[in-house]
């Protein structure tokens, strides 16, 4: 079976203002996950969490959530953080630039307009 | 641990399943052992 991915997740800690959202996930998922399901699955999170806090009025549509919605980042040795390219594997992302045998920790902010 | 939600998200016509839960405790693997 396909081995499993821990990761933490966090707002970026300059891009994402401090009172939009702070809350720090603790996800597992398969190695064939890529990027762009991360994406996906936390603009679905925050979309139902904001669906749970908006009932009634104006319910935020699920068909509109994308994996454009948010970049996903990973700090480098150098603390930069790096933008992770949509189609990398989480397999491939924790081999080429987590390397260590610890939960993944990224980094998610809101897509830039370009 | 608080319960663990389990979402399944497709994307380039691939599902996968991720679980979060609120607290790492108990819910990642004890890597000092």
């Amino acid at each position: 079976s396909c081995s499993e991915i821990e990761l933490v997740f966090r707002p970026h800690p300059v891009l994402v203002e401090k009172d939009e959202y702070s809350q720090t996930r603790y996800v597992k998922t398969t190695a064939n996950a890529t990027v762009d399901h991360l994406s996906k699955y936390l603009a679905l999170r925050i979309a139902l969490e904001e669906q749970q806090k908006s009932i009634g009025n104006n319910p935020v549509s699920l068909e509109e959530v994308s994996e454009k919605q948010y970049t996903i980042y990973i700090t480098t040795s150098g603390g930069q953080f790096t933008t992770l390219n949509g189609s990398l594997t989480l397999e491939l992302v924790n081999e080429k630039y987590w390397k260590v045998s610890k939960p993944l920790e990224l980094y998610y902010a809101p897509t830039k307009e370009q | 641990l608080g319960d663990v939600t389990v979402t399944d998200v497709t994307a380039n016509s691939l599902t996968v399943t991720f679980r979060e839960a609120l607290v790492a405790e108990g819910f990642f693997r004890d890597r000092s052992l």
